[in-house]
C-alpha cells in the first residue's frame, strides 16, 4: 500500500 | 507600486489558464526584474513556481518589492470575458495594499473596464534552491513536450498510479489501473539531438497519475520539457515558456510512498 506524501514535507513555510 | 501591462492573448494568460485545474489562489512576488508566482494545489501534492521577466510584459514598473497573494482563478474568470485583443493592465498600490486594480482596455480603446480584487493571505513557501537540488538529482529526461504529451495522454487511459522507473539506457512508465496496465517505454535514440536522458543511480517514482495531465497541458506552450527524478524526492518538471523568453514553469509533484 502507498501513500501520498505532502509537498510540504520537502521544504519549509515562513 | 507596481503595474503591469500586457495584451490578452499573452503567454502569461495561458500558463495561468493551464494551471487553474491545479490552483485557484498564488502567492504573487514582483520587483523590479519581474514577476514571480508560487502556488499548491488544495491537497498538497503540487507545487508549481512560474517566473516571468519583466521585459515580457508590454509594460512593467515595480519601485517596491511586493508579495501578495492573489485569487488568481477569479482574475482569469475576469479576463476570460475581454476582448481577444484588448490590453490588461495590473496594478498595486502602496497606499491601499488590499487590492489589486485589473483594467480591461478595448483594441478601439473606447471602453475601460476595471475591477478591483481583493488580495488573500497566504503562507510563503521556502523552496530549496532548484539548480542545487537537482544537480543531486539520480535522473533527468529532456524530451519535447508533444512526446510528453503523447505520454500523459496514453497514461490517461488507465485510472491510477503511474511509475516512472529508469531502464537501461532510457525510461519507463508503468501505470496499473482497473481495466489493465499500460507501459511505455522512452529510450535515448542513437541521433535525436531534442532528447537527452542521463542516469546518475537507477530510481524509480510512484505518482498520482491525473497531475501528470495537469502539467502536460502547460508544456504545450514549450517545445521541450525536462523531467527530473530522484529516489523519494518530488518529480521536477520544467520548461521554457515560449520559444525565445526567459520565462519558466516548474512542477513540484510529492511521490507516493510505502504506507
Amino acid at each position: 500500500v502507498r501513500k501520498q506524501s505532502q509537498i510540504t514535507a520537502f521544504f519549509s513555510t515562513s | 507600486m507596481l503595474e503591469l501591462k500586457l495584451v490578452k492573448e499573452s503567454l502569461f494568460l495561458n500558463v495561468l489558464e493551464a494551471i487553474l485545474d491545479l490552483v485557484a489562489v498564488a502567492s504573487v512576488s514582483c520587483s523590479s526584474t519581474g514577476l514571480k508566482l508560487q502556488a499548491m494545489d488544495a491537497k498538497g501534492v503540487a507545487f508549481i513556481s512560474l517566473l516571468i521577466p519583466a521585459k515580457e510584459f508590454q509594460f512593467y514598473h515595480c519601485d517596491k518589492d511586493l508579495s501578495m497573494g492573489i485569487a488568481i482563478g477569479d482574475m482569469v474568470e475576469a479576463i476570460r470575458s475581454a476582448d481577444k485583443d484588448g490590453t490588461i493592465t495590473i496594478k498595486a498600490s502602496d497606499e491601499n495594499f488590499r487590492n489589486i486594480t485589473v483594467s480591461i482596455e478595448s483594441p478601439e480603446c473606447n471602453e475601460t473596464t476595471s475591477f478591483s480584487l481583493l488580495l488573500v493571505t497566504l503562507k510563503r513557501f521556502c523552496i530549496p534552491e532548484l539548480q542545487g537540488l537537482l544537480k543531486k538529482y539520480d535522473a533527468c529526461v529532456q524530451m519535447p513536450s508533444v512526446d510528453f504529451m503523447r505520454i500523459c495522454k496514453y497514461l490517461s487511459n488507465v485510472d491510477g498510479d503511474v511509475d516512472i522507473s529508469t531502464i537501461d539506457k532510457g525510461i519507463r512508465f508503468f501505470a496499473l489501473g482497473k481495466c489493465g496496465c499500460l507501459n511505455v517505454k522512452y529510450m535515448q535514440p542513437e541521433k535525436a539531438t531534442d532528447i537527452d536522458i542521463s542516469v546518475q543511480a537507477p530510481v524509480s517514482l510512484t505518482l498520482d497519475l491525473k497531475y501528470m495531465n495537469s502539467f502536460a497541458k502547460v508544456s504545450a506552450l514549450s517545445n521541450q520539457v525536462k523531467l527530473c527524478l530522484s529516489k523519494g524526492q518530488p518529480l521536477v518538471v520544467q520548461c521554457k515558456i515560449g520559444q525565445k523568453t526567459k520565462s519558466r514553469i516548474i512542477y513540484l509533484l510529492a511521490p507516493k510512498i510505502k504506507g
